[in-house]
C-alpha cells in the first residue's frame, strides 16, 4: 500500500483510519509552515492525542474560530470533511479573498477526530460506536456520551444516567478527557469567537439552546445567520437544511457542547447534522464525502465571514 | 470485531404526535437493544433506529399492532459495512 507522500496525493474521497488522519495533519503541518501548526491540547482515555490544527497568519491571542469533527465517532463523513476543510483553508489563503481577509485577522482552529479512541473502535471493533471509551465504575458498559457531557444543564432532561445508554452523560460534567480538554483549551485561549461543531447526519444546521426552552439573547442573529448559512449551502447541490434551536428543532438535549460554548460567551455557537441521503444514514458512502464537504464549506464561510465582519 | 449480520434499520414515520409519543417509548425498551440513529423529533421527520436480528420479529410486530408505518432504510447493515470495507481496501490499493 503506497502512502500518499504529501496532501496534494491525499485521496480526500474515502474514508481514512485514524493513523492516516494523524498523519495527513503532520503533512499539512509540514507543507504550510508558515500558516498551520499543530496543538496537542489532550490525550484520549486511551493515551492518543488530541491534535488541534491552527491556521494562524501570526498575531499573539488573535480572536479565533473553533471547527470541530467527529465528536460521534461514528459519524465518519464528519471527520472526512473536517480533513476536507483543513486542506481547504490551507490552499484557499492568498487565493480566496473572503478566506484570506479572516485569516488575515483571526486564527481557525480544526479538530479534525474530536473522540479517537471511539473513532479507532469504530475501525477496528464495531462500526456503530458513538461514545468515548472510558470504562463505566460498576457497569459493563463503556463510554460517555461526549455531547451531553458538559456543563451546561448538565444531568438534565434529555441525556441518560444509564451508562449503557447512547446518551449517558457520564458521572459528572467534563468528565471525560475529550471534553476536559476542549474546555481548558477555550477557557485558557478565551478569544474564540465562533465554535461550530460538526455531527450527521440529518441535515440541520442549530444553534443553542438543547437544555433550555429560554431563548438565547442573540437568538434573532443567529437564526437570519443560520438562514444565510444553509441557503449558501444549498447553493451547490440543492441540499435542504432545517434551522433553529436546538431544543425547539430536534428535542431537548442537556449537557450539549455548543450551550456550554454560549454560556462562556462565544456568540456564534452552532452544531451541524451534515447531509442525510435518505438511504444510508451516517453510513454515507465514499462518494460523498467530497459534496458534503464542498457544501458544508460554503456555510462555514458564512459563519466565518459574518463573525469577521461584527466583532463583539 | 463485532459484526451485524440481519441487523435492520427502520424508518419508522409517525402519523400524529399520539403515534411519536408511540416511538419515544421504544426508547425505553431496553431488552430490544434499539439503536436510535436519528431520534424522535416531530411528525415531519422520521425515525431511523438500527434493529439487531433477535429483536426484528418483536419489533415490526411491535409496530405494527400500534399501526405505525415503516420502511425497512438499511435491509441488511452488515452487507453495507462489508462493501464499505471492500470499497476502502481497493481505494487503498
Amino acid at each position: 500500500v503506497a502512502e500518499p507522500r504529501n496532501t496534494e496525493s491525499f485521496d480526500f474521497s474515502r474514508y481514512h483510519t485514524i493513523s492516516e488522519i494523524y498523519s495527513f495533519q503532520d503533512m499539512l503541518v509540514a507543507e504550510n509552515p508558515n500558516l498551520v501548526s499543530k496543538i496537542v491540547i489532550g490525550q484520549s482515555y486511551q493515551g492518543r492525542p488530541l491534535n488541534v490544527l491552527k491556521f494562524s497568519t501570526g498575531g499573539t491571542n488573535r480572536p479565533a474560530i473553533w471547527i470541530d469533527t467527529g465528536i460521534h465517532s461514528r459519524e465518519w463523513v464528519t471527520q472526512a470533511s473536517g480533513t476536507w476543510f483543513a486542506k481547504k483553508i490551507a490552499s484557499d489563503y492568498g487565493r480566496d479573498s473572503a478566506l484570506t481577509a479572516i485569516l488575515d485577522k483571526m486564527d481557525i482552529f480544526v479538530e479534525i477526530v474530536t473522540n479517537p479512541d471511539g473513532f479507532y473502535f469504530t475501525h477496528n471493533s464495531n462500526r456503530m460506536w458513538r461514545k468515548t471509551r472510558k470504562p463505566n465504575p460498576g457497569s459493563s458498559c463503556v463510554g460517555v456520551d461526549p455531547n451531553r457531557n458538559w456543563d451546561a444543564g448538565f444531568g438534565g432532561a434529555g441525556a441518560s444516567g444509564n451508562p449503557c445508554s447512547e446518551t449517558y452523560r457520564g458521572e459528572k460534567a467534563h468528565s471525560e478527557p475529550e471534553v476536559k480538554s476542549i474546555v481548558d483549551f477555550v477557557k485558557s485561549h478565551g478569544n474564540f469567537k465562533a465554535f461550530v461543531s460538526i455531527h450527521s447526519y440529518s441535515q440541520m444546521l442549530l444553534y443553542p439552546y438543547g437544555y433550555t426552552t429560554t431563548p438565547v439573547k442573540d437568538q434573532a442573529e443567529l437564526h437570519n445567520l443560520a438562514n444565510k448559512a444553509i441557503t449558501d449551502l444549498a447553493s451547490l447541490y440543492g441540499t435542504r437544511y432545517r434551522y433553529g434551536s436546538i431544543i425547539n428543532t430536534i428535542y431537548q438535549a442537556s449537557g450539549g457542547t455548543i450551550d456550554w460554548t454560549y454560556n462562556q460567551g462565544i456568540k456564534y455557537s452552532y452544531t451541524f447534522e451534515l447531509r442525510d441521503t435518505g438511504r444510508y444514514g451516517f453510513i454515507l458512502p465514499a462518494n460523498q464525502i467530497i459534496p458534503t464537504a464542498q457544501e458544508t464549506w460554503l456555510a462555514l464561510m458564512a459563519i466565518m465571514d459574518h463573525t469577521f465582519k461584527n466583532p463583539y | 470485531k463485532e459484526t451485524f449480520e440481519g441487523h435492520q434499520v427502520l424508518r419508522i414515520t409517525a402519523k400524529d404526535e399520539a403515534q411519536l409519543a408511540l416511538i419515544k417509548d421504544m426508547e425505553e425498551m431496553v431488552h430490544l437493544q434499539l439503536d436510535f440513529w436519528r431520534g424522535v423529533t416531530d411528525v415531519a421527520t422520521p425515525v431511523d433506529v438500527r434493529v439487531p436480528f433477535h429483536s426484528l420479529q418483536s419489533v415490526k410486530r411491535h409496530l405494527e399492532s400500534l399501526e405505525l408505518e415503516y420502511l425497512v432504510m438499511i435491509q441488511d447493515l452488515q452487507v453495507m459495512l462489508d462493501e464499505e470495507k471492500l470499497e476502502m481496501e481497493s481505494a487503498a490499493r
